[in-house]
């Protein structure tokens, strides 16, 4: 474990917690793509399954546990208990065309031809489109709430932070995990745009902010 | 370096 990678996962966790407290607050998951965050929940459930089979820390297997519960929860607050404040005329993203290819990559591109492994890959293309809905979602509504672009800085910025993770493993301990690098690489890029926004409006006070 | 198949990252 190094400062980066720690980061990096509180970044992720700081994200989930303000979208979740966001919804449970305000009792309204209006401007919320529920696809995006099923989208979550799936890579989530794909990629710790090993969650039973093999322990690597305390840590881990906490952290693993809490992202499953917390982004199971937020797609329950979404669907189910405050369904109605659900906008689902905006949330329209074709998540069959970010499926199909994830699924079709995962079984071409992976380190072993098994299911666990294969499960895993998937959920690592996965995650680099899952933000699709979402960021598709503000563009159709024109803008997004302050507390939703806070809550889109630190997802993008905890896999930015996994880059400088890998970076540095690569250098001190030769570690270097091809498809997880390259997919992080093509999911940080899909924030930049939004991250450049980010920076010169959000921070400026303007609070709400919108996608070209 | 080490096994990628060691999944230790979240």
């Amino acid at each position: 474990m190094n400062i980066f990678r720690l980061a990096g996962d509180m970044s992720h966790l700081v994200a989930i917690l303000i979208l979740l407290l966001k919804i449970w607050r305000s009792r309204s998951c209006a401007g919320i793509s529920g696809k995006s965050q099923v989208l979550f929940a799936l890579v989530f459930t794909t990629r710790y399954l090993d969650l039973f089979t093999s322990f690597i820390s305390a840590y881990n297997t906490v952290m693993k546990v809490v992202f499953l519960a917390l982004s199971y929860a937020t797609v329950y607050l979404i669907y189910m208990r405050f369904r109605n404040s659900y906008d689902s005329e905006n949330d329209t993203f074709r998540v069959e065309f970010l499926l199909v290819p994830v699924i079709g990559l995962s079984f071409l591109e992976n380190y072993s031809f098994t299911p666990m492994e294969i499960l895993w890959t998937f959920s690592i293309f996965l995650e680099s489109v899952a933000i699709m809905p979402q960021l598709f979602m503000i563009t159709k509504t024109g803008e997004a709430e302050s507390i939703t672009n806070h809550y889109l800085f630190f997802l993008g910025l905890y896999r930015a932070l996994y880059i400088v993770n890998w970076v540095w493993r690569y250098h001190t301990e030769g570690f270097f995990d091809q498809i997880a690098v390259v997919s992080g690489v093509v999911q940080t890029i899909f924030y930049c745009d939004f991250f450049y926004l980010y920076v010169t409006r959000v921070l400026r006070g303007r609070g709400k902010m919108s996608l070209p | 370096g080490t096994d990628p198949n060691l999944k230790d990252e979240l």
